[in-house]
């Protein structure tokens, strides 16, 4: 039953294609489905592009109101934050790949683009919401999803998001709710101006019985990797520019309070927004840095033990 | 023949296993449909079908290391692999990956064919020292070892002449830090969100207890082995023996005077870090602190 | 090469210390 969804039912996903049942709802699509293969691929990319945003594209399908990602495959595009639609440079790169994909089997359509955004959190610049539109516009049913490839080493999990945009000019009924991440101060207007013009799906993941079978197995081998790793030492410059954005914001909030009679309490505009005051955010962001620093050196200070305290 | 003497060392990603299990997921899954839907039975009585790819990566050395694959098309009038789709594929992915070379090909199933070896010298003339990497997609639940083969090829004299033959080789699991956290995400399927702070250290903590959980299992192993060795219930491996000495007289694993101040120095950021971050919260809690008592004590309000 | 660390910190410690008396100026 788990290998089901790797049936590509062709006739079923033309019907859908001509009723469109997305067009009518700007929230239609509220899930996506990646397989496990799709989201070793794109954090793979993601990372292997270092510091420079890196994009691809997603290979699926849909199923009532999920994205479903079966695949992804890289483009060759990078700095996808300097210009809307970068995906346009790989268009030729992009129709030959899908092309011969399908010769080999792959009969699923693209769905969806992924790109990274190494250091600076999941979530759509201005840039990307315009990029986003404009697919929307066109190549419908699609997906954006960014990952942020930098965090997930940092944090020990993958940092990745899945979006789509309104259409221009809709406003949603209600305000999105959505998980707290940290934005470095040179982000965070791109990241306000625009955080209303879309909407998080929730992220699910799937694998087929061979999939489950095999990473059973595998973990018999990459054990030896999991004890080996150190993250407190790959991310040195991540860490450091963290901790100078907090610093930055700790100095901005404290003009703010210098300036304000009742710092912590918040402006009516605010409370309706249900927003944290400034420092209670620079809280969090304190104690996230900390807490994955901890994980770290519990890492190392375990690995010590383990591995130095012993005499022949 | 058994084992490879080339001493080529093979570094093998998980990536690519995931790639060969998809692609014959999905080919067995259309296959099972289409059987279905054309009356001819059950999906089980189809045979596992074989398919084919190219494995590549970067050969430094005597290391080869065997980073992604991609699939291939097997054309049955050539017994071999569609060249011109392999060039094609190729030159894609030659533009995404540059520093990536053709290290071989890759099958599924049991064990290698003498119509392996077909296809096998085809790619020679793309790498003279292809690899050839097997999948058996046989679902096992007693096996415990990955079911992938790496073989090579040589050149042995047999019945008076010279044939190339398949060779076994070792490899190893190498991951790359993100890649090792993806396929721990999708291996024990954990939510992408935050958690609390007790969630993400009891996470944090289980990986680290799971892995020296599997250390402690086979040390156990070896030990038990040795003192049946010692008491004679089983012949003495003095091979063995020389690795196990070898083993242990490596430990202490790093003793010197850098690594202890390069680790004290890690130590003792973290514990600024912790430090700073408790001092923020006090601020916090200070600040809010200090508004309410003004919002009490107000003579305006 | 923990230069780049060291300074933030830095810079984090100097901004707390600016920060308590403007907290306790408020009182």
């Amino acid at each position: 039953a788990s290998d089901a969804i790797f049936y590509y039912d062709e006739a079923a996903q033309a019907k859908l294609q001509q009723e469109k049942p997305w067009v009518n709802d700007p929230h239609y699509f509220k899930r996506v489905k990646i397989s496990a293969l799709a989201l070793l691929k794109m954090v793979v990319h993601a990372r292997s592009g270092g510091n420079i945003e890196v994009m691809g594209l997603m290979q699926g399908k849909t199923d009532g109101d999920a994205i479903i990602v079966m695949d992804a495959f890289a483009l060759p595009v990078e700095g996808t934050e300097t210009r809307v639609n970068a995906q346009a440079d790989a268009y030729e790169y992009m129709v030959d790949y899908s092309q011969t994909n399908k010769q080999a089997g792959r009969l699923e359509n693209a769905v969806g683009w992924y790109h990274s955004h190494p250091g600076y959190g999941c979530w759509l610049s201005g840039i990307d919401v315009s990029t986003q539109m404009l697919n929307q516009q066109y190549q419908e049913p699609f997906l954006a999803v960014v990952i942020d490839p930098t965090r997930t080493v940092s944090a020990g999990k993958v940092d990745i998001g899945a979006f789509r945009t309104y259409p221009e000019g809709y406003k949603p009924p209600d305000e999105p709710v959505s998980e707290y991440q940290t934005i470095p101060l040179n982000k965070i207007e791109d990241f306000g101006v625009h955080c209303k013009q879309y909407y998080a799906l929730d992220i699910t993941y799937f694998k087929s019985s061979l999939d489950s079978h095999l990473l059973d197995l595998l973990w018999n081998k990459y054990w030896v990797n999991t004890l080996s790793s150190s993250p407190l030492l790959g991310n040195g410059d991540y860490v450091a520019g963290q901790i100078s954005d907090l610093a930055e914001k700790l100095e901005q909030a404290e003009n703010q309070l210098a300036h304000t009679r009742f710092g912590s309490m918040l402006t009516p505009s605010q409370r309706k927004k249900e927003e944290d005051p400034a420092l209670a955010k620079i809280k969090r962001d304190s104690t996230k840095i900390t807490v994955e620093q901890v994980h770290g050196l519990m890492s190392q200070v375990i690995k010590d033990i383990l591995f130095n305290s012993v005499r022949p | 023949a058994a084992s490879s003497s080339s001493g080529l060392t093979f570094k093998l990603h998980p990536l690519v296993i995931l790639n060969i299990s998809d692609h014959y997921t999905r080919v067995k899954s259309q296959a099972a449909q289409h059987h279905l839907a054309t009356g001819n039975g059950g999906a089980g009585d189809l045979p596992p079908p074989r398919v084919y790819g190219c494995v590549i990566g970067v050969q430094r050395g005597r290391t080869v290391e065997i980073f992604n694959s991609f699939e291939l098309l097997y054309d049955p009038s050539t017994h071999s692999l569609d060249r011109a789709f392999l060039e094609k594929k190729q030159e894609l992915y030659k533009k995404v990956f540059p520093n990536f070379y053709i290290l071989g090909w890759y099958s599924t199933g049991s064990e290698a064919q003498e119509s392996d070896m077909h296809i096998h010298k085809a790619l020679m003339d793309i790498n003279e020292n292809p690899v050839y990497v097997l999948l058996n997609p046989a679902i096992n639940p007693a096996q415990k070892d990955l079911p992938v083969t790496i073989y090579e090829s040589e050149l042995h004299v047999i019945d008076g002449s010279p044939q190339l033959i398949f060779v076994r080789s070792s490899y190893t699991i190498e991951t790359v830090e993100a890649e090792r956290i993806s396929v721990d995400h999708v291996a024990h399927l954990k939510p992408s969100d935050g958690g609390s702070a007790a969630t993400q250290l009891a996470a944090h903590l289980t990986g680290i207890h799971s892995a020296i959980k599997m250390l402690n299992s086979r040390i156990r192993v070896l030990h038990e082995y040795l003192v049946a060795m010692q008491k004679g219930d089983i012949p003495c491996e003095n091979s063995l023996l020389r690795q196990v000495s070898s083993l242990l007289r490596r430990l202490p694993a790093i003793e010197s005077g850098k690594f202890q101040d390069d680790f004290l120095m890690e130590y003792n950021d973290t514990l600024l870090v912790t430090y700073l971050a408790m001092l923020t919260n006090c601020s916090s809690a200070m600040n809010e602190l200090v508004d309410k008592i003004n919002t009490a004590y107000d003579r305006h309000s | 090469k923990g230069m780049r660390k060291h300074t933030a910190l830095d810079k984090w410690n100097t901004q707390l210390r600016s920060l308590y008396p403007t907290i306790c100026n408020r009182v």
